[in-house]
């Protein structure tokens, strides 16, 4: 552990707490898209198949459960919640997702570290995670206005990957035989793809307008 | 093959 990942871990912890503290006192879920949470419990029940099997340290299980637990929570409150359901902004939230996943899931068949079933499910996972945010931020494009804490949730889960990014540099300077070509490459395009988002979150924060993302 | 390293990341 680094405290680069460290960083990276408890800013992707604070972007979770950040949507559920939305979510509940604000008893709403406009403005957050449904499919990228449910593509994060896909990328993460993808990812943490070793849960039982491999055990890394505590903080790593417990980590685990709290990302597959609030993923699936969030999942289950924007679909089934009555009062939280009705918010939903349905009819702006129409990204077809199952091609990304298709795609994902493809590419992981061909490029993965080892061809067993965990790996498969591992490499899905992390191309998954980098497609995950597009439909959040195709929703932020069309719902003008962006409240506070959903541009804050989104802008923590962009900068958790930035963390990551970090940590495999530094990873890669200190441990002799450290390559996760995967995780870089895939952590680069997810970081890639927020940087639109970063920019017009820091003209916002540095003219302490409201974040508006041009349609 | 060695079985890859366990992912000790998140």
């Amino acid at each position: 552990m680094n405290i680069f990942r460290l960083a990276g871990d408890m800013t992707h912890l604070i972007s979770v707490l950040v949507l559920l503290l939305k979510i509940y006192a604000t008893k709403s879920c406009s403005g957050i898209s449904l499919k990228t949470q449910e593509l994060y419990a896909m990328v993460f029940l993808a990812r943490y198949l070793d849960l039982f099997s491999d055990f890394i340290s505590l903080y790593n299980t417990v980590m685990k459960l709290v990302f597959i637990g609030s993923s699936l929570a969030i999942v289950w409150c924007m679909r089934y919640h009555r009062v939280v359901r009705r918010s939903y902004d349905r009819e702006l939230d129409t990204f077809r997702y199952w091609i990304l996943v298709g795609a994902c899931f493809t590419l992981a068949l061909v490029l993965h570290e080892k061809f067993s079933f965990q790996e498969v499910f591992w490499a899905f996972s992390i191309y998954l995670e980098a497609v995950a945010i597009l439909p959040q931020l195709v929703l932020l494009q069309r719902s003008g206005n962006v409240d506070n804490l959903t541009g804050q949730y989104v802008f923590f889960l962009g900068a958790y990957r930035a963390f990551y990014i970090l940590n495999w540099i530094y990873r890669y300077l200190t441990e002799p035989r450290f390559t996760r070509w995967i995780s870089c490459v895939s952590g680069l395009v997810q970081t890639a793809l927020y940087a639109d988002f970063f920019y017009y979150y820091f003209i916002s924060w540095k003219n302490n307008a409201k974040l508006q993302l041009p349609a | 093959s060695p079985a890859t390293e366990p992912k000790d990341e998140l």
